[in-house]
This record gives C-alpha cells, structure tokens and sequence, in this order.
C-alpha cells in the first residue's frame, strides 16, 4: 500500500533507515535525509562495503564513491574515487551547494573537500590493512585483471599487457555478496 | 553499498549512495555508486531508484534511470525493478545485482539477480503504515 513519505534503501541497514525517517519527521529536506541515512551508513561502515575501512584497493587504500541527487531541480553531486576523507556523501552534497559541476574523482575530490572544511584523515584501518596482507600472501587473488603477464590468476603484479588478447566473454570473477558497490 | 531514495510527504523525491567500492580494486577503479543514473537517479516526477551489487557491470545499464524511466510509463515499482535485472541478465546472466525503485505515490518494490549464494535481497523500507523500520526481502528472479 502507497503511503508518503517513504524511506527506502539497499540491504538491512536499518539505522541509516531510520536516520533518514528521523531527519523528515525534525523537518528535514529529503536531500538532508539522504545525506544523513547514507552518512550514517559512513560512520556504521555497514557490512564493510561503505565507508572507511573497507574494500581496500590493489595498494590496500579505501577510496570512497557517492552521489545525491534533488529529484526537483534534477541537480547531482557526486565524488569517486575520494581518498582520505570519510563523508564522502557530505563532500558530494557541497558539490552541488558550492560547485557548477556534478561529479569530482581523485585526489583532487579530496582537496576540494578540505576547502569546503572535510578533515583530510586516513581511512586505514588495521581491518582493512589485515584484508589487504592476506590478499597478498595469496597471490593477490581474487584480482580484476586479464590479458596481462605474469599470469594474474596464479601471481600478484606488476603486470604487463600480453601481446595475445584472449577474448574472454564477461567472466566474473568476484562472488562475495559483501563486496558489491 | 548503501543506497537510498526518499520521497517526502509532497512527492519530493531525492536519493543517493555511497560506498568504498570493490574490494581489492585496480586503484583509479570507480563502480557504479556516484554515477547518476546508475548508482541512483532520482526525478520528483515519476521516482526514484537505487542499485548495488557489481558496479563494474551494472554501471553499463544505467539501471537506476532505466527503472525510473519505466515508473514514468505507469509501471508498479516491483515490476519497475524486475525488468531493469532481466535486461542486464540477458547479456551477463550471473551478474551480481539488485535494485530499490519508489514512486511518487510511495509505492516501492525491489530485484534481484538469483545466482549461488544470492537467491534473496534485503532490504529497508519506512513510511507512515510501518511502526518502525521494516527489513523487507524479496526472492531474485
């Protein structure tokens, strides 16, 4: 049965449900909900897949990727690849506010949201350094590279390009239904 | 991943997500979360959408804006969602993904992709009808 308003989101995160609903009923915008609901999820680290911490990359850093988007005016902010700084759906939240643009990646996201007053802090955790050396000490495996020498199924990196391309069709090599984004 | 839509009283709609993406990544790697359109889209004129699961494949169905584009030609939200995963499981049937799609009424539903290990998909909803939070879970299709 339809009733308004309504909070919805991914998987059972129910304190980011329930920031989200806490913000409408104190008079919130619905942009504050859902900056609030998924910033919530930021500090909770929910299930390791958001926030820092988590999902450390090739050279065990935790980047960051959000976006939020005013169903009204259509405007979007957004950042990717945000590296050490935690509120990542804050930083895109002031994109919309302080920039023209919609979506800022990299290093450079990480220095626009220092301006705009983020704390520029490490999102390493002994958790996440922990997932990264037992990935190395198996080889680097699972990994998302194809076509390269060493062989990247059997070895870490560096890798190189083969010569040969074998066309694979979508082979999907990660199952783990906590790392998704 | 967390992603969410919230439609307020006056059919306002807004959404979002965040993430740290996929786990030991290629560094510059960049998945499907802050792309409009594919992580989440929102439009107070139809609805709103919100995807997780592996960005690198989702990302190229723009899901989110797919599923609201078929709120805005009358679809029920389940249905919504449904059809968006049966287009992405035609080319990559063993994609891991679900998706959250909303309306302006507030009707909501949810998808996802059945594969090994992932026949089901949590998620939360809130709204006048429910005391609290409610984790709700549909089976994939």
């Amino acid at each position: 049965t339809a009733a308004l308003p309504v909070v919805i989101n991914t998987w059972a995160f129910r304190k980011a449900t329930e920031t989200a609903w806490r913000v409408l009923q104190l008079g919130g915008s619905e942009l504050d909900a859902v900056e609030k609901g998924c910033g919530q999820c930021e500090i909770d680290q929910c299930d390791g897949s958001v926030g820092y911490g988590g999902s450390p990359d090739e050279s065990g850093e935790t980047t960051l990727d959000a976006m939020i988007m005013d169903g009204n005016t259509m405007e979007v902010g957004a950042v990717a690849d945000l590296r050490r700084v935690k509120n990542a759906i804050g930083v895109a939240r002031k994109v919309i506010e302080h920039t023209k643009h919609t979506l800022l990646v990299g290093e450079s996201a990480s220095l626009f949201a220092v301006r705009m007053g983020f704390p520029y802090e490490d999102l390493t955790t002994p958790k996440s350094l922990s997932m990264y050396s037992k990935w190395l000490n198996q080889s680097c495996q699972p990994n998302y590279w194809k076509n390269v020498v060493p062989d990247s199924s059997k070895s870490c990196g560096p890798y190189k390009r083969l010569e040969k391309v074998i066309c694979e069709k979508w082979t999907i090599s990660q199952r783990n239904v906590h790392n998704h984004d | 991943t967390i992603g969410m839509v919230v439609i307020g009283g006056n059919g306002t709609v807004a959404s979002g997500t965040s993430t740290n993406g996929g786990v030991h990544k290629i560094p510059g790697r960049v998945g499907d979360s802050p792309i409009a359109g594919a992580g989440s889209y929102a439009d107070s004129t139809a609805g709103g959408a919100a995807a997780t699961g592996d960005g690198d494949i989702m990302m190229r169905f723009l899901p989110s804006y797919q599923a609201v584009e078929y709120m805005r030609m009358g679809m029920d939200p389940t249905v919504a969602c449904q059809k968006v995963i049966s287009r992405i499981q035609k080319y990559v049937p063993e994609f891991f993904g679900a998706v959250i799609c909303a309306n302006t009424t507030g009707s909501y539903g949810a998808a996802c992709n059945k594969i090994p290990g992932f026949t089901q998909f949590h998620f939360m909803v809130y709204n006048p009808l429910l005391s609290q939070a409610a984790e709700q879970v549909v089976d994939c299709i």
